[in-house]
């Protein structure tokens, strides 16, 4: 179904975006 | 116990669920936190992959013949969108002060907000898909009610021409559906029900068979095979009547089903 994959394409990229921001707030704890 | 109630919920929502639990306990022990990099890349991606979903939202709201569906998702894809705009505003108020402790919030806000819009979207779909399935199901039991009123072979014949391809995507559509589900106990109920229905099904028929050549050659018993027909079927709709209730509960109503 188009819907399923157009929510896992939004998770891809929230997924890309929050590993982002973790990334920087890692490195301080 | 599982948070999604279909495995292919819990394969699009599962890591971001938990990235972002992880955003929100890492600003919460880094308090003022690091520098945060430049997030527009990364928010530019989300931005246009909501704005496909919003797209291919619409037109399944446009599409369906379903009014809970039609009622439902659109406020499911405006908390997507409104999210998204957060996530947006956080970026640029980042690239202005990459320690800003509002855009940090606004971030997890976004991010938390995207999450539980598509989990309400694909939620909102998903029950659409359930209704579907219920709608055959019910098919189903107003083929089972007409059972007691066939008393030729002919009726019967159509009855079972109506009934047999019915009760074959019934019982297509709830193995597949017993197959998605996470909760354990729910799709064990469901392949019980189905296995009851499919060994119901031809004592049903002959049943019905039975009560018809008493009937024609009036012969004794007629009662007795028509109150076994009835409760061959009642039988039959109770299980089916069960696949539907099951269909219907997620993980959330898990303590009533339990």
């Amino acid at each position: 179904e188009m819907i399923l994959e157009a929510a896992n394409a939004i998770m891809c990229a929230s997924s890309n975006l929050v590993r982002a921001a973790n990334a920087a707030q890692r490195e301080l704890i | 116990m599982p948070v999604f109630h279909t495995k292919t919920i819990e394969s699009i929502l599962e890591p971001v669920a938990q990235q972002v639990s992880r955003l929100v306990i890492l600003h919460e022990e880094a308090e003022d936190g690091n520098a945060m990099p430049d997030l527009s890349r990364p928010v530019q991606a989300v931005s246009l992959a909501v704005t496909n979903l919003v797209k291919v939202g619409r037109e399944t709201i446009q599409n369906s013949d379903d009014d809970i569906l039609r009622l439902d998702m659109p406020s499911a894809l405006a908390r997507v969108e409104n999210s998204s705009q957060h996530l947006e505003e956080a970026s640029a108020m980042l690239k202005g002060d990459p320690f800003s402790t509002p855009a940090r919030k606004k971030l997890i806000e976004g991010s938390r907000g995207i999450l539980q819009g598509t989990s309400s979207l694909l939620l909102c779909f998903d029950e659409s898909e359930v209704r579907k399935i219920i709608r055959e199901c019910k098919r189903v039991l107003d083929y089972l009610a007409v059972s007691e009123v066939i008393d030729t072979m002919e009726d019967l014949v159509q009855f079972l021409k109506d009934l047999s391809p019915c009760l074959s995507k019934v019982s297509r559509e709830v193995s597949s559906r017993e197959k998605e589900l996470t909760h354990q106990v729910h799709s064990e109920i469901l392949v019980r029900c189905l296995e009851q229905v499919k060994i119901l099904a031809p004592i049903l028929i002959c049943s019905m068979k039975v009560f018809i050549l008493i009937v024609e050659q009036q012969g004794k018993g007629s009662d007795e095979a028509a109150e076994n027909r009835n409760y061959l079927a009642s039988r039959m709709s109770d299980e089916i009547q069960e696949m539907i209730r099951i269909l219907q509960l997620t993980t959330y109503d898990e303590d009533q089903s339990e």
